[in-house]
């Protein structure tokens, strides 16, 4: 009997790192195994091949517990705002959503609200040639709510179904460029009835705990209504959602899976559980 | 935090008379813990506990008044040694244009980094040329231009329907001829599991020779980046790393874990978006920074 219990603790053990190096988190990774070797307990079981499947099933009721649709006919201009930290995906997430948009038949129409970076807009104007639609800009340096406040009088104006705002890439850290966020977000409240309709915080799969801050703090500043996990075409697994989704509520939407204009994805939880093992 | 949950440990085991090495493990447990938390690579985590055990169970810590002090110390000096060590600074005695080759994943800063480089070699009365060496991505090539005109520093024209390579030995003949001191080749991001991408560094590599293949990691990377690291360090034999974003409150476990995994030492980080938020790599700073 003693033989057998030790063997269980090496399969805890092995899926604990399993969970650490996806990224789960080691708190989170903990508390899986845990609810894991409580449900194992009250089964009266130690049957291991019931731990890993516990295990996934744990992982999916989280993920699945947040809706991850997007209705675009909510709202006519329907705005979408992508925030994030640097260098994560935003402009080409835009990219890829609104040729996804216009494919199904939906008028696009995308704002050059990163002022900041160099050549930002010139890389979201070639985004927007590939996608087969317009795009709203002034220039390097202007203020991004001015540029955002054109683009919602000129999506009304053309009767546009769908408005994307890109925005610059920030470190939610910065109080500063999250005040400037907010002040952009009220242009939109203030200029369409019911926008922003969705707010797409982009996370970096490679991305470790720290993305747990980053979903955080963007929350409390403009409210998260989805994710956005990129560069899932790599090796990492973005584990670091799971604690998103438990702790913040806040739905993985898309997710990323390479850089040209057709790799996106809508998430699928039970896809990420099995790719997580 | 870590000193508060150290403290923890020692108070309940201090009624118990002298320390164990129970009482050791235990402590230690936290401090994996916090390595781990900071994305410090689990198996790196696990080695790093491992060899810090021996000072831990030495008489400074088991015979202090403050055990959880004495061990944080410990653990802190040294997580700075492995990182630190001998840092070799920029190459300046080879022959001219010494090449900097920056490469990594999609995002982690490069082109700022290309900027940053050029400036700090101009400041200190350098001749440098920036190359943009990305036809892949939109608008990159204009983006390190507008950095050059930002920095008074000369850029190489590519053109993006061109091959990398070409790129690269055509700006080196042009930096060769036009007496510059550095040629800095900014890559485009790619995955260290793209064969062919890797592939072209590694013709740009032979091509070239550069004396500095720099590796440009985001600070905020979990546990992939050994995985990352090692895969560009085995194709290239990095020279160094660059770590950036460090003004965030990413802990940066990837400074230990990529100097675990490639041995190459760090050496700078980038502390913001402007041209001049560039540092010299501190390790001691970085392993309270790693620590929390
Ligand atoms: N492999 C891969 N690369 C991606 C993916 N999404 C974006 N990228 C790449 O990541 C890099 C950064 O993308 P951007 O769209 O410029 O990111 P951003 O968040 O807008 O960056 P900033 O505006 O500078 O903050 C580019 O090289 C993209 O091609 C993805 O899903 N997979
Ligand atoms: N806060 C902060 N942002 C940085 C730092 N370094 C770069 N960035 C930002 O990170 C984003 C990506 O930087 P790039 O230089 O375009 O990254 P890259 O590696 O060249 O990207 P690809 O060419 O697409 O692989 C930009 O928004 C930069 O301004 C840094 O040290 N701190
Ligand atoms: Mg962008
Ligand atoms: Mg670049």
């Amino acid at each position: 009997v003693l033989g057998r219990k030790r063997i269980d603790e090496d399969l805890y053990d092995e899926l604990e790192e399993i969970l650490v190096t996806s990224d789960l988190g080691v708190q989170t990774s903990y508390r899986l195994i845990e609810k894991v070797r409580e449900r194992l307990r009250r089964g009266e079981s130690d049957d291991a091949g019931l731990v890993k499947a516990y295990l996934k099933e744990e992982i999916l009721t989280i993920l699945k517990s947040t809706g991850n649709a997007i209705d675009t006919g909510r709202g006519k201009p329907f705005v979408i705002m992508v925030v994030g930290v640097n260098g994560v995906g935003k402009t080409t997430t835009i990219g890829k959503l609104a040729s996804k948009y216009n494919a199904e038949g939906k008028s696009v129409l995308l704002c050059a609200g990163d002022t900041f970076r160099a050549a930002a807009i010139e890389q979201l104007e070639v985004w927007g040639e590939r996608a087969g639609c317009g795009i709203i800009k002034h220039k390097e340096g202007s203020d991004p709510s001015a540029v955002l406040f054109d683009a919602i009088k000129a999506a009304k104006s053309r009767g546009t179904d769908i408005l994307i705002a890109d925005t610059a890439g920030r470190l939610h850290t910065k109080t500063n460029l999250m005040e400037e966020l907010k002040k952009t977000r009220r242009v939109v409240e203030r200029e369409v009835s019911g926008a922003p309709h969705e707010i797409l915080l982009v996370l970096d799969a490679t991305t470790g705990q720290n993305a747990v801050s980053q979903a955080r703090l963007f929350k409390e500043a403009v409210e998260i209504t989805g994710i956005v996990l990129t560069k899932l075409d790599g090796t990492a697994k973005g584990g670091v959602v799971v604690s998103i989704v438990d702790e913040l509520k806040i739905p993985v939407k898309f997710i990323g899976i390479g850089e040209g204009v057709e790799d996106l994805r809508h998430f699928e939880p039970s896809e990420f559980v099995e790719a997580l093992f | 935090n870590l000193s508060e949950k150290l403290n923890t440990v020692f108070k309940k085991l201090r009624g118990h008379g002298t320390l164990s090495e129970a009482n050791i493990e235990e402590a230690l447990k936290e401090v994996r813990m916090a390595l781990l938390e900071a994305d410090v690579n689990f198996k790196v985590a696990r080695d790093f506990i491992d060899s810090v055990k021996v000072k831990a169970m030495g008489s400074e810590v088991m015979q202090s008044l403050t055990p959880g002090q004495q061990m944080i110390k410990i653990v802190r000096d040294e997580l700075a040694s492995l990182m630190g060590g001998v840092v070799s600074p920029l190459d300046t005695a080879a022959r001219p244009p010494i090449a900097i080759m920056l490469v990594g994943l999609q995002g982690s800063g490069k082109t700022t980094t290309a900027g940053k480089l050029a400036r700090l070699l101009k400041s200190k009365g350098k001749k440098p040329f920036l190359v943009p060496a990305d036809v892949y991505r939109p608008a990159a090539i204009l983006q390190l231009k507008r950095l050059g005109e930002q920095l008074g520093i000369n850029v190489y024209d590519s053109n993006a329907g061109d091959d990398p390579l070409n790129i690269c030995r055509e700006a080196f003949r042009a930096a060769d001829r036009g007496g510059y001191d550095y040629i800095i080749l900014d890559t485009a991001g790619r995955l260290h599991i793209d064969d062919e991408l890797m592939q072209e560094l590694s013709a740009i590599k032979i091509a070239i020779s550069p004396s500095e293949i720099l590796f440009v990691a985001d600070a905020m990377i979990g546990q992939d980046a050994v995985n990352v690291a090692k895969a560009f360090d085995e194709r290239l034999n990095l020279s160094g790393v660059i770590l950036t974003k460090l003004d965030g409150d990413a802990r940066g476990g990837v400074a230990l874990s990529v100097k675990a995994v490639t041995g190459k030492p760090i050496k700078f980080i980038g502390v913001g978006e402007k041209l001049d938020a560039f540092e010299p790599f501190h390790p001691d700073r970085m392993a309270s920074r790693i620590l929390g």
